[in-house]
């Protein structure tokens, strides 16, 4: 059998919190070591890839690999139920599952819900997500990312990323003018979270839509900081780490002048 | 003019 208890259910809302309007349905596979989930969006332009491994639960089994076909908008019904601070247990048979069971129980063991969500068929295609050496990685904080994204949107479609020596640049435009946003690599670190970390082996310029990526910033409460790879000649990977047991990692391909 | 790439273009399918 499959049964997962994480005592922090506030982890689970965030993660879906973080998938759901990206994704649709999901492929859940659970093994022996972690959680994963793949998905990509209804136009094939961004991908989602969480992993949760065994080591963020209070309690992991998982006899044989299970696949739990999850509709995120049912999923997120019933998390909607739990408090953060509530313990969650996910339960399924070995299988082929048609059905998950979700158990939330207080923190103080007063109160206990149970409910079943029934699971989904989905064929999806897989990608292969090859192991990419990255011209740039920028660190900074998550807050400030979804800060950007989030203004840059009031003037344009897309967001222009050209990173050069120690800047990151975000640039975007439309029928009210231009906005570029800089950011430089920290002289002193005080705090970790608040520093930007610019590590660059070539410069890159490149244009990504900014619908997607208020998507990805979704993930914000998940981790203080996010970090940023980009090259010239793969899609971009937005990560987010999730403590030490995991992360979200969402993919965008460019936009591309012809 | 300014074109979508997909994933696909860079990520083969498994």
């Amino acid at each position: 059998m499959f049964e997962a208890k994480l005592q922090q259910g506030g982890l689970l809302k965030k993660i879906l919190e973080s998938v759901k309007d990206l994704v649709v349905d999901g492929l859940w596979d659970c093994d022996g070591a972690a959680i994963t989930l793949q998905g990509m969006d209804s136009s094939h332009v961004a991908l989602v890839e969480m992993l949760l491994r065994a080591e963020a639960f209070e309690h992991y089994r998982c006899d044989r690999n299970v696949t739990l076909g999850m509709n995120h908008n049912h999923l997120s019904k019933i998390l909607k139920c739990a408090n953060n601070d509530d313990i969650v247990i996910l339960k399924a048979a070995d299988q082929n599952p048609d059905s998950c069971s979700l158990i939330l129980e207080s923190k103080n063991g007063e109160k206990t819900s149970d409910f079943v969500v029934s699971l989904v068929r989905i064929d999806t295609d897989q990608l292969g997500i090859p192991e990419t050496e990255y011209s740039a990685h920028v660190k900074m904080s998550s807050g400030e990312f979804q800060r950007i994204c989030r203004d840059l949107s009031q003037f344009g479609d897309a967001v222009q990323i050209t990173c050069s020596k120690q800047d990151v640049k975000f640039s975007s435009s439309g029928e009210t003018g231009k906005a570029n946003i800089t950011l430089t690599h920290s002289a002193t670190v005080d705090k970790e979270e608040e520093s930007v970390t610019v590590d660059l082996k070539e410069p890159v310029d490149l244009t990504f839509a900014l619908r997607f990526l208020n998507l990805f910033t979704k993930a914000t409460p998940i981790s203080d900081t996010v970090t940023l790879s980009l090259s010239q000649e793969a899609p971009l990977v937005v990560e987010y780490k999730i403590g030490d047991s995991g992360h979200i990692r969402y993919f965008l391909a460019p936009k591309i002048q012809e | 003019m300014v074109n979508q790439a997909y994933l696909g273009e860079y990520f083969g399918d498994q």
